[in-house]
């Protein structure tokens, strides 16, 4: 299928198995296609639309017997940007969309821990861009306006994500608490979030975590700690 | 120019490591 067909398909507004099975063949196609196909859905609206169907899905309540369709095509679409933004021109349309990060941070759902690990490794990918515009503090902008909105604590969602069974969502929450706390510039807001993040019990929390026997999620504790540490000499 | 692809499992895999953070 060409690109222009996948737009039309998504215009046509569809709904539940066939957004699904639509949203899983355009992932395979944004994967294995040349660049110009991803330019050319991008060109095409597709961006905008998957961003549009994203926000849709998020808002509707998901009906208890629809089988979590709706999930299954947030994940889908979350799977859909990350095959778009693998190469310039899509990560540059990504970036440039008001709606993107925003609309990925608040995909972030601890109850959705297969979705919330691609989400947060995504958004860890988006602070350590080398960018001009800093993208780390748009994440963190972003995270904190998210949790001011259900009046939480903004690393709230992260630490349910570290309390959660699966190790790969403990190594991916770790991976962006590094991501974001290590693209900071100043030694004081560092301190300020890593204390923060105690605040609400990481340092605790971690007491157990520590004990798990695995190679990735090991790598984002010594990366936590080896910064800390470095900043505490420093300071 | 646009034509650079992985860009995303590059620093995936980056994260990942651990290299990502090794700068300093």
């Amino acid at each position: 299928k060409s690109a222009l067909v996948y737009i039309q398909e998504l215009k046509a507004d569809l709904k539940d198995t066939q957004l699904l099975s639509c949203l899983e063949s355009l992932r395979v196609s944004l994967n294995n296609n040349p660049v110009s196909w991803v330019q050319t859905f991008g060109d095409g609206d597709g961006l905008d639309l998957l961003l549009k169907f994203l926000r849709k899905l998020q808002d509707e309540r998901e009906e208890p017997l629809n089988g979590g369709i709706g999930v299954k095509c947030q994940h889908e679409i979350i799977r859909c940007l990350k095959a778009f933004m693998n190469n310039k021109h899509g990560l540059k349309a990504m970036l440039m969309s008001a709606e993107g990060i925003p609309l990925l941070v608040r995909s972030i759902n601890p109850d959705v821990q297969h979705m919330m690990v691609d989400v947060v490794r995504l958004l860890s990918a988006i602070c350590i861009l080398d960018h001009p515009d800093n993208i780390h503090e748009r994440v963190l902008e972003c995270i904190t306006e998210q949790a001011e909105e259900h009046d939480i604590e903004r690393f709230q969602p992260l630490l349910s994500g570290m309390q959660k069974n699966s190790i790969t969502l403990k190594a991916g929450c770790m991976q962006l608490i590094n991501a974001l706390i290590s693209r900071v510039e100043e030694l004081d807001f560092r301190i300020h979030l890593r204390s923060e993040l105690s605040r609400l019990g990481l340092r605790d929390m971690l007491k157990d975590v520590r004990a798990i026997e695995n190679e990735e999620l090991k790598v984002q504790l010594q990366v936590f700690d080896e910064q800390a540490d470095e900043d505490t000499e420093d300071l | 120019d646009g034509d650079e692809t992985g860009i995303m499992d590059g620093l995936l895999e980056a994260l990942q490591s651990g290299a990502a953070f090794r700068r300093k």
